[in-house]
Formats: structure tokens, C-alpha cells, sequence
């Protein structure tokens, strides 16, 4: 298909969060964001692949200066008795976007991608996509260079 | 922020594939794609989450009909003596998704979506946003009354 890719996006501002051993059950992921949505913390990203034994993983993004705030929420919003086995890991992230028309199928493009940063030795942490975009998640000292190479990739130049 | 949802899509031609146990460095996630391009495999969807000691899982979506060629072609991309611990699980899915406008948060939405789901006791095996849209993964035999609790819940009509 003639996918075009028109432009690299990247957001230095997301911090992403994990929450694991969550109980692969209806109610879970309605009890996690009725908190976040009650504290009022803007949600970007949502990833959640499925359970595994009846264990769950989600993760989130949040903008950075909420991150103590959405982990306090969703801590809170565990009954007390209850709080055994959740991983709490909230660290910061950068977000890397590939954004092309035509994208009706990732797997072209997405080898493309993970081409370009594997070659420059650059770990994905999260990945994501829409019908017109693949973001990937990387360290923050990654942002740059993953932006570049990613450009550089798709012959955006530099 | 004012949110529209206008309207909810039903998708039940997917199937999706788990690939777990990956070592969680640069060059898994290429190779994996390099292979369902390779084979001509059209994704739709790609959930990752960061790794957990040094392994990730990976999850996307193909068409119903190409689940066992995509297996096949996972398969085949691993080093002959690496393929200890590589879980593929294959299973068809339906992807139910909420599309509105100015949807620049999710959690809002989210929490809404997640409690008519909880509340018809319906399991999500997966989530994927984008800027417009929120999507979850849930059995197909949900399919319908997964579309029509949703539906319901933003006010769209039975
Ligand atoms: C993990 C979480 O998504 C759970 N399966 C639920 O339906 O709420
Ligand atoms: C798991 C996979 O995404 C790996 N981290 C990579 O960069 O390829």
C-alpha cells in the first residue's frame, strides 16, 4: 500500500506508568481510572495487552509534573486490604511518533521504525498506534537520537 | 474539556497475537516486524508495555484469516537454538472503539467506557488509544453487547 510518511513527532514531556499483577477481572480498569479521572490527571496513552493467569499489566502516560498525583490516585483506589502485588512503576519517558497517511497496515512501516533504532542501539519501551500514526516510548537521553534517526529513516532528512 | 463521542466501531475480523518472553533489548521488536512484513502480514494494532526484568511482551492484531500464516512467520524468525520460552497465544478478538473529538485526555472517556464494561461484566483483554479514539479488545461472543452497553453509556442510543 503507498503509505506516506509525512512527519516525527516527539513529546519530552510524558512520564509513563505501570501497574501489574492487576486482576485480569470486569471492574478492574473501570476502578483505575475512576480515580484518575476523579483527580483530574490527563491521560494520554493508554496500553494493555492481555492477562497472563489471570494477571493484567496496564501502563499509561501522564504529563510529567502529575506523576506523584496519578500514582497517590491510583494508590488510593485500592481497597486497603487489597493493595498486595501492584508494581507501581512511574518513570519518565519520551514519545517518539511516526505519523503517515494510508497507514491501513503497521507491519511495513513498523519494521521500518524498529529498524532505525535498533540499529542505533535504542530500546523501545512502549508502543502504540492509531490507523495514522506508531509512537514508540524511549528513554528520555534517547529523545534526540531516536528523532533523528527515525527522520533520517523515512528520508525526512536530518 | 468538552468531549463529543460520536459514535462506536465494532471490528470483528481480528485475531490477536501475544509474543512474551522477548528479551527486552534493541533489535527484538525489528525482527519481529521484519518478519510479518516480510510475509506480508497487514497489522492493525501494536500494544507493548515496558519489560519487566529484561522481558517484554508484545501484542498486535492481524486479519482473522491470516492468524496462522502470522504465527508462522513469528515463528520462523527466531534463531533456530532461541526459541525457548517464546509464548504465542493466537485467539480472535473484537475490537469495540469509542471515536470522539477533542478527546486531548482519555481518562474521562476512559472511566466511562470501562464501567459500562465492568458493569455487563465484560473482560478487556486489551486497550489502544489515539488522539480520537479509545479501543478495547474483548471476546467475541461480547462483540454485541459490549457495542450496545457502550453505546448506552455515551448516550448514542440502544
Ligand atoms: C485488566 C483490566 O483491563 C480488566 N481485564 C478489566 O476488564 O477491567
Ligand atoms: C521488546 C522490544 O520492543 C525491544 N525492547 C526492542 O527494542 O526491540
Amino acid at each position: 500500500e503507498d503509505v506516506v510518511v509525512s512527519g516525527v513527532a516527539l513529546d519530552k514531556n510524558q512520564a509513563r506508568i505501570v501497574v501489574s499483577d492487576l486482576p485480569d477481572r470486569p471492574g478492574t480498569a473501570a476502578m483505575l481510572f475512576n480515580a484518575l479521572a476523579g483527580a483530574g490527571i490527563s491521560v494520554d496513552t493508554i496500553v494493555q495487552g492481555p492477562g497472563i493467569d489471570g494477571k493484567a499489566r496496564m501502563t499509561f502516560t501522564v504529563p510529567r509534573e502529575d506523576i506523584y498525583r496519578a500514582e497517590k490516585a491510583l494508590k488510593e483506589s485500592f481497597p486497603d486490604d487489597d493493595f498486595s502485588g501492584r508494581v507501581f512503576e512511574a518513570y519518565e519517558i519520551a514519545k517518539v511518533s511516526v505519523v503517515g497517511v494510508g497507514m491501513r497496515s503497521h507491519s511495513g512501516v513498523a519494521a521500518t521504525l524498529f529498524d532505525a533504532l535498533a540499529e542505533a542501539g535504542i530500546n523501545i519501551q512502549l508502543v502504540s498506534t492509531s490507523e495514522i500514526k506508531i509512537s514508540v516510548g524511549v528513554e528520555p537521553d534517547d529523545a534526540e537520537e531516536a528523532t533523528r534517526v527515525v527522520h533520517k529513516a523515512f528520508g525526512l532528512g536530518e
